[in-house]
């Protein structure tokens, strides 16, 4: 339900807020 | 006028007693550290230094993708400002990723991430534009009209001074009330870094 959704859950979904990425070998 | 060496990254390892000292990390893991940063600084142009280029490719594994965000994160590690990444930055950067570093700290850098103008507080027009670039960034469809929806009720439950901004102690009551916006700002795998790049020991320049 994205209404009920908090702006900044959303946007703290982004890839590019995902470092966990940089670990990856 | 300038003092140039200000702006001048240093290249390699340095001191990492000394970062030891002013992070979260212990000597091992900041020596463990630098193998992912040499991986990760070597990956376009290897002169120890990480470039946005490299950033994004070790984030996205793609030079292609754009992000508002990873060139948030990217600037908000950059504090000199000088559009690459020392090792030294990069590990204060990461010290904050850590689970074990103060939650203030979190709460201080989640809320420069989206600070997107450095104003002291984000507005109303900041958080669209995030919410629109994460859709975009990932594909996602929704309309106007659920977006301002959304945003209204972000704004109704963060902005309790009804001025229209999130400033910082409104971030941080929102953030404390839902801890889950701080996720994004905690690392596990940073736990685990001496196990990951176990050939940092080949380089170690402490006994053990």
């Amino acid at each position: 339900k994205p209404v009920t959704m908090n702006a900044f859950e959303l946007i703290s979904t982004s890839q590019g807020l995902n470092l966990s990425s940089l670990f990856e070998k | 006028c300038c003092d140039f060496d200000l702006y001048k990254e240093s290249r390699g390892l340095g001191d990492p007693e000394i970062l030891a000292r002013e992070t979260v990390f212990s000597v091992s893991e900041v020596e463990a550290l630098y193998e992912l940063f040499k991986k990760i600084s070597s990956a376009v142009i290897d002169d120890g230094l990480i470039n946005k280029e490299e950033f994004q490719l070790a984030l996205f594994k793609t030079n292609k993708k754009e992000s508002l965000f990873a060139d948030r994160v990217f600037d908000l590690f950059d504090t000199k400002h000088n559009g690459i990444l020392g090792f030294e930055e990069f590990a204060r950067a990461l010290s904050v990723f850590h689970p074990n570093a103060p939650v203030d700290d979190k709460i201080e850098f989640s809320f420069q991430l989206y600070d997107l103008k450095h104003q002291g507080f984000i507005e109303r027009q900041e958080v669209k534009q995030m919410v629109v670039a994460t859709l975009a960034e990932s594909g996602m469809n929704l309309s106007d009209d659920v977006i301002e929806s959304i945003i209204d009720k972000t704004f109704e439950e963060a902005d309790t001074k009804h001025d229209g901004k999130i400033d910082k102690e409104k971030w941080r009551i929102l953030v404390l009330r839902h801890p889950s916006l701080l996720k994004n700002v905690t690392l596990q795998y940073l736990k685990d870094i001496t196990t990951t790049f176990p050939s940092f020991v080949f380089h170690s320049q402490v006994a053990d």
